[in-house]
């Protein structure tokens, strides 16, 4: 590889990077890296709206983006996330990367009418993304 | 298996809030825990191979009084903020409030102005959809007034009593238990007194009753009853029909706990325990965690 790059310094010679820490980031954080992004959806493009009084609108948010190789916390992933990443790459690709998914929820109060014409006021878990890791 | 079962994309037809039975095996929750998700039937209509019908959930519902419609809206205002997250600063324990009205055919009035008996109702509430999962807390006759006489104190004696199907006799139920109480507060046109019948109810409903038979008499009278006793000061009570309220507590897994919430906070999978991960040396997480703990 030493000959290779010396190589590649005879055709353009190399021009030193403005910034190390930039230069360094691409290799750590994937330009499309894993985050929250926003979804709003209203009820009634389900045409579930007759029966779902509150809220009108409910944003379930979802996560997308590619997950870095070295990952440690800043995703808040376990190591076996790594250890997927090292089996991907080195032992077995059919094994997946890690994917970009939810860690943390909110709740949603919802009201509803049920069938026999009661209402009903539920409050349901883990129903809006608000966090997102790679696992 | 899982990958051919996916959604189909083209969803046509009319999607009926499916009965649980008619739902594909593997998609059926745990027995007497989905007939109360009113949200949850449709979720998995949508994505189960049955979802070729519409989308549009039109199981044929009864149209709830709009009167218990507009008191749980305002509950709902109270208890959720505009984007519908429950609010912090709720004290009790109850994350489901069911309000069930009375089935109309057991209604019939007797107005007999001599004896005061000015508003008595047979009241048959259903009360199908509490599942098992759902634990009582408070119990609540809701009842909404038309008082066409701006006045600003009502004095009300209330006579509740539960009718048991004594079945032994078909003729009529017989009267289990029954309480007496009055109560005096100020109406400042206000639309909707709550009787709090825990105590009374409780029984009833701890033994998964799912019909509950109850007689309600209600006699006002304007102003208190100490400083005048006249006939006339009784009130024509347009009393609607009490609602019924009932404050539980869902412990199933799709229902939100906010005690649990406090208590998730301390070990959120986001601070993962700082464990010597064995691979710190290969994959170079070492004590790099500082500045990317920061970030995180």
């Amino acid at each position: 590889s030493r000959h290779r790059r010396e190589e590649n310094l005879k055709e353009a010679p190399a021009t030193p990077p403005r910034n190390l820490s930039e230069y360094f980031k691409q290799f750590l954080f994937p330009q499309n890296e894993c985050e929250l992004h926003s979804f709003r959806l209203s009820f009634s493009q389900l045409k579930w709206d007759k029966w779902i009084i509150a809220p009108h609108r409910y944003s379930p948010q979802y996560c997308k983006g590619d997950c870095p190789r070295v990952v440690g916390h800043r995703y808040g992933s376990p190591v076996h996330t790594m250890v997927q990443n090292i089996i991907y790459e080195k032992l077995d690709s059919s094994v997946p990367k890690p994917s970009c998914v939810p860690a943390e929820y909110s709740p949603l109060s919802v009201l509803t009418i049920e069938p026999d014409g009661s209402i009903v006021y539920k409050e349901y878990e883990d129903m809006i993304a608000t966090k997102c890791t790679c696992r | 298996r899982s990958r051919d079962r996916a959604a189909s994309d083209k969803v046509s037809g009319l999607l009926v809030a499916p009965e649980v039975s008619e739902l594909h095996p593997l998609l059926l929750l745990p027995k007497g825990v989905s007939r109360g998700y009113a949200l949850l039937p449709p979720l998995l209509k949508v994505l189960s191979d049955q979802g070729r019908q519409s989308w549009e959930s039109g199981a044929p519902r009864l149209r709830p009084d709009s009167r218990a419609l507009r008191y749980m809206k305002r509950l709902y205002k109270m208890y959720a903020t505009k984007e519908g997250i429950p609010k912090a600063h709720k004290s009790h324990l109850y994350n489901t409030v069911r309000l069930f009205t009375p089935c109309s055919e057991c209604q019939h009035r007797h107005r007999d102005l001599s004896k005061g008996d000015l508003h008595s109702v047979d009241l048959l509430f259903n009360l199908d959809r509490v599942t098992a999962l759902e634990h009582l807390l408070k119990s609540v006759l809701l009842y909404s007034f038309d008082t066409s006489v701006p006045t600003s104190s009502f004095t009300c004696t209330c006579h509740l009593s539960v009718k048991e199907h004594d079945f032994s006799s078909q003729v009529c139920p017989s009267v289990s238990h029954s309480v007496a109480f009055s109560l005096h507060f100020e109406v400042r046109k206000r639309k909707w007194v709550e009787i709090d019948v825990t105590s009374f109810l409780q029984p009833l409903i701890a033994t998964n009753r799912r019909n509950i038979h109850m007689a309600v008499n209600f006699t006002c009278l304007m102003g208190n009853p100490q400083h005048n006793t006249k006939q006339d000061n009784l009130i024509d009570m347009a009393l609607v029909p009490p609602s019924l309220l009932l404050y539980l507590n869902d412990t199933s897994e799709q229902a939100y706990h906010r005690w649990n919430s406090l208590r998730h906070r301390r070990k959120s999978p986001l601070r993962p325990k700082r464990r010597n991960s064995p691979f710190a040396d290969v994959t170079g997480d070492k004590g790099r965690e500082n500045t990317q703990g920061k970030r995180a």
